[in-house]
């Protein structure tokens, strides 16, 4: 199932602030 | 836990329009577990995303640079506790510089792929002796030359293992053979061919 642009956005800065 | 973290990054990959900050974070994840080959391709992949990404292509050159050094203080026999480089995490708001920030990696001619053919093309003349000295600098010793021609005298390519590094101006590579007989090469660009400066048995 593809994702919308917002949806991994969202997703991408949530792993970085776990990363961080 | 970097498995569950790249796990979860490879999905978003997988499922998500193309983002570059996908793969450059999958790099640094590989990077900072000191993952070089995996980080390589994580941050080669990432720009192939987007090519003004010039954090990506700085990380790329710090980690080329980082084993050009380890492999340097490798064949000299000076063990150095060199400390990782530094990579930093992208996220979905950053803005890609142009590449040219980074413009001292900024060549195409540094590459592996690039220095491996002119390997190959060293290793060809060192068997027919044809323009063999194209490949050394101006004022290499043709007596060194004719001597390093008889040491790889009757030797398969495809049997000898290379190692190539990138320091800011040089190309470092390590040849070797099964019986760890390894020979240094520094290299450096002279036009747009890289050629011999330094030819050392290790």
């Amino acid at each position: 199932e593809r994702l919308s642009l917002q949806r991994c956005q969202v997703e991408l800065d949530a792993a970085v602030a776990l990363l961080s | 836990n970097r498995a569950a973290m790249d796990s979860r990054l490879a999905e978003l990959e997988s499922r998500c329009p193309p983002m570059p900050q996908l793969a450059h974070n999958r790099g640094v994840l590989a990077a900072r577990a000191s993952d070089w080959p995996d980080a390589i391709d994580h941050f080669e992949r990432s720009l192939q995303q987007d090519r003004r990404a010039a954090q990506t292509f700085g990380h790329l050159r710090q980690i080329f640079e980082h084993r050009a050094a380890k492999a340097y203080a490798s064949a000299l026999g000076t063990p150095i506790d060199l400390p990782p480089p530094l990579f930093e995490w992208q996220s979905s708001s950053i803005e890609n510089a142009e590449r040219r920030a980074a413009a001292q990696a900024d060549n195409p001619l540094q590459s592996i792929s690039t220095l491996e053919y002119e390997l190959f093309a060293w290793w060809q003349a060192l068997q027919n002796s044809i323009g063999l000295a194209e490949h050394y600098v101006d004022d290499f010793s043709p007596v060194a030359i004719q001597l390093s021609r008889e040491y790889f005298a009757n030797r398969q390519w495809a049997d000898m293992h290379r190692e190539i590094a990138f320091t800011a101006n040089d190309a470092v590579a390590v040849i070797s053979d099964a019986f760890h007989n390894r020979t240094l090469l520094l290299l450096r660009l002279v036009g747009h061919r890289w050629k011999i400066y330094q030819e050392t048995r290790l």
